[in-house]
């Protein structure tokens, strides 16, 4: 399969609506200034996927959504609609696209949905380890500063990765 | 679960030089003798799991084989053969790289940019964070990020570049 | 002991912003206004020895304070502006800097190659390890490495940049 | 003071003499490509100043001595000449130009020499103490790789680093 496309709603420096389309594109770059978001959007393609929060820089699910420190501080957080998040992934198989969705409400866990439905989070990630996305083994990303210890590590936690994708 | 480690480890361990190589040889050559070596070799061949996976790789033209000898671009490169060798065992539908670029010179970069040319297709999909014109310009399309200052945002900007391709 | 850590803590404290906004201000404009904000702080006032020193940097236009909260090249200028800062106090004769601009855009590694240019003097020597043209085309001479293959060993041409200053 | 030069022997991938002159440059460049010696280099400096082998990416002396696995093992390492390496630096202050050495030879622990005197590792430390350059905190070098981590080190690392400051 492949991914097709990405909504994004409140998700880290995006406000609102944000629509990302990869169309035909094998070999697809993003690019911008330092600062622009360009590491939070591969962290709204590691949410989707279920990673955990710690992987994406933020110690709680809560930093994950939009602030606008100016219109308000923390005490915003708890109003439906105005602090939940979601990422949507939009992947294509045998001929279908697939709508993957993970959403942050106010104050509750993360909710998981495929195609609009919610299920559990066991069940969306057996979904995608059957497309060989291997959340536990993270086989498939490499996050910012990261590339030279996959080369670094010791040789037990290779072994221990090895162990992940077989 | 030992065979299938096996079969696993001995699937990569195949695959680490060829991919090596190709990361290495000189971009303006296709001579099959021109490029590193690399290999992973089991610590304890008896107890696979209790011991480590061993990792070498040798840059063209050198001597040394360990990880700590080489420099910080020879240990990006040798990184990036080892994620794409075990990553082909199980090939994930799409890789994500953000900035794996920082500590290469040009002549690497473009045999990073080169690989994945030649390996992006509809069932392994690349998508690349970089700060480098010689990785982003043999893209297929470009996703531009920018701040949008008034509303304190980010923004995507896309652009497909297959219709300027020669 | 107390009175000499107040002290270099005060003289730090007092150089950091005014640092920080000559690394982030805008390089086409010396409007004293543009640049972001840095400050440090110490965690407990009476026992500076057993708490900690927080440092806070905020980039031009935004809004969040914490590292946690910054990008790759937004972390990097801070950490350069407190290693500046930290230096100034007792400023060493000379700096050796590998590679600090990998995760810089162009207009960062300009920013810091004008406050390099800006700063450096008989006084302050500045030695910098750089892939990166915007960077290594400000200075005042070169030292270009290459490794001689039949030799098996590195190797060293200087070129004196001076000459051909503009 | 400034750096004026430096002079290396058989150090890391620097195979016999190697001279390298920084001129009235107040602002030099290293540059080439990856894998070329240039960090070897910078290892070279914070060497001769005294830095213990731990920060040089080698963890004994004797790795920091040029080898050429080609020509023998590590059977030769013990004859003398053959297997002895130094690093010279060329230090100007008042006027005159100071020279500053430290060697390997083999077997033995470093030898430091000030102007061709044998001297102890607390007195060459102290006369570089004197001239600003502290070993210990290591406020003028940043390593490959180090830099966002001085802005993200815990408030009690800050703590520290200004108490070896002050
Ligand atoms: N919850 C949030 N709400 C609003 N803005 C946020 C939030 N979380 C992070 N940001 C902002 O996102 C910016 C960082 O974005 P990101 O790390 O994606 O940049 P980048 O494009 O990868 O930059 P670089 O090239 O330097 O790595 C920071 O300026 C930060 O203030
Ligand atoms: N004792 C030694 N004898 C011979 N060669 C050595 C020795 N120690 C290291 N080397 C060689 O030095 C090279 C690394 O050099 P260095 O780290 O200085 O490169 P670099 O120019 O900084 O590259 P990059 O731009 O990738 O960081 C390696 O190829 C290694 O084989
Ligand atoms: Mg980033
Ligand atoms: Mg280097």
């Amino acid at each position: 399969g492949r991914l097709v496309g990405l909504e994004l709603f409140n998700f880290k420096s995006y406000k609102g609506v944000t629509k990302v389309g990869f169309g035909e594109s094998n070999f697809t770059s993003i690019i911008g200034p330092n600062g622009s978001g360009k590491s939070n959007m591969m962290d709204a393609i590691s949410f989707v996927l279920g990673f955990q929060s710690s992987n994406l820089r933020s110690s709680t699910l809560k930093d994950l959504v939009y602030r606008d420190i100016a219109s308000a501080d923390e005490n915003e957080f708890g109003e439906d609609g105005e602090r939940s998040a979601y990422v949507k992934a939009f992947y294509e198989k045998d001929g279908t696209v697939v709508e993957l969705m993970r959403a942050i409400t106010a104050g509750r866990d993360s909710v998981y949905k495929i195609d609009n439905k919610t299920t559990t989070y066991k069940h969306y990630s057996d979904f995608l380890a059957a497309e060989n996305i291997l959340i536990k083994a993270r086989n498939f990303l490499v996050f910012q500063g990261d590339v030279e210890q996959i080369a670094a590590q010791s040789p037990r936690q290779l072994t221990k990765l090895f162990e992940e994708v077989s | 679960r030992r065979e299938v480690f096996e079969k696993a480890f001995d699937y990569v361990s195949e695959h680490i030089e060829p991919i090596y190589r190709e990361l290495t040889k000189n971009p303006n050559s296709t001579a099959e003798l021109s490029g590193g070596n690399a290999s992973l070799t089991l610590e304890d061949e008896d107890e696979p799991f209790d011991a480590g996976i061993k990792y070498h790789a040798t840059p063209p033209l050198k001597r040394f084989k360990d990880m700590e000898y080489l420099s910080g671009g020879e240990k990006t490169v040798a990184a990036l053969a080892l994620l794409f060798a075990i990553n082909s065992y199980q090939p994930s539908p799409f890789f994500i790289l953000d900035e794996v670029d920082a500590a290469l010179d040009v002549t690497n970069i473009e045999r990073i940019a080169n690989y994945i040319r030649k390996h992006s297709n509809s069932d392994i999909q690349f998508i690349v964070i970089s700060l480098k014109n010689s990785m982003f310009e043999k893209s297929d399309a470009l996703v531009g990020i920018h701040r949008q200052q008034q509303e304190n945002s980010s923004r995507v900007v896309t652009l497909d570049l297959s219709q300027y391709a020669d």
